[in-house]
């Protein structure tokens, strides 16, 4: 889901 | 059917003072075990997580797993009509309409306030929000909360006022934690050291550091997420170069909430 990809992209911003 | 049910609307009305002026919307799902709660911030720098198990409610009854999109706006503002001690009941019908109904009753006056709301779209099942284990962390601080957001409330004071990109720097070194943030004209640092007294043993400040950690955040978040001490006394700052950042305030056996924040890349 949408929201779902923008979590594992912030997780993945650091 | 979902049906719940809280003899005091405190819980509830802190919980979304804790989360409603960083947060617009929020995907609540509820299922047999409790209330999951996730939201992002409209810039993605922020999470929050909340988790409140069954236990917490006085009340609780969910047949069926249900998620549902919120506008925690328009929720905090009918919890402000709540009072402390209004009994909240919070049901969705049968057919699943898009729609849930939070209820207020005061146990003096038998005054019944009724909000309906609509859902504002969903994920369809809880975020998927991962765990790292304690050692990816290098540093992890345990203060009370209210000491916490006394020192947010007096970094937010030193700092540019009205300048909404304030930038607090978190470092821990040994067993000092500092918040170091800089206004027009001079900086300001706290530095707190780790502290576990006899008379106050329910009040330590205590610093577990692995190496070295330094990190730069939004002030302004940080001074929202310290909202969360009407939750819990007790907040446990989690610090790591390679994942967000974790305030987490955790509600007394029943559950937890935690925030998730980016930290900043200075030029």
């Amino acid at each position: 889901t949408p929201m779902q990809n923008d979590l594992e992209e912030f997780f993945s911003m650091v | 059917i979902l049906e719940l049910r809280l003899v005091q609307a405190t819980l509830f009305k802190n919980v979304l003072e804790a989360i409603s002026d960083l947060f617009s919307k929020a995907n609540f799902d509820f299922s047999g075990t409790g209330l999951e709660l996730q939201a992002m911030d409209t810039s993605h720098v922020a999470l929050v997580a909340l988790l409140l198990r069954a236990e917490a409610f006085n009340h609780y009854l969910c047949d069926r797993d249900l998620s549902m999109g919120l506008n925690l706006a328009d929720m905090a503002k009918a919890f402000r009509c709540a009072n402390n001690d209004d009994i909240i009941t919070i049901k969705a019908e049968e057919d699943w309409s898009d729609t849930v109904t939070f209820t207020f009753e005061s146990p003096e006056d038998g005054e019944i306030s009724i909000f309906d709301f609509d859902f504002v779209g969903t994920n369809g099942v809880p975020l998927e929000i991962p765990e790292f284990p304690e050692s990816e962390y290098q540093a992890k601080v345990r203060m009370p909360s209210a000491k916490f957001m006394r020192i947010c409330k007096k970094l937010s004071s030193f700092g540019d006022s009205g300048d909404r990109d304030t930038v607090v720097i978190i470092s821990v070194d040994k067993e000092c934690v500092n918040f170091f943030t800089r206004g027009k004209t001079g900086t300001s640092t706290i530095v707190c050291r780790q502290t576990q007294t006899v008379d106050k043993p329910k009040e330590p400040t205590l610093i577990e550091m692995k190496e070295q950690v330094s990190l730069a955040f939004d002030l302004r978040y940080m001074n929202s997420f310290s909202k969360g001490s009407t939750l819990s006394d007790q907040v446990t700052i989690s610090l790591s170069s390679n994942l967000p950042a974790v305030f987490e305030y955790k509600i007394a056996e029943t559950g937890y909430i935690r925030y998730y924040m980016l930290p900043r890349i200075e030029e």
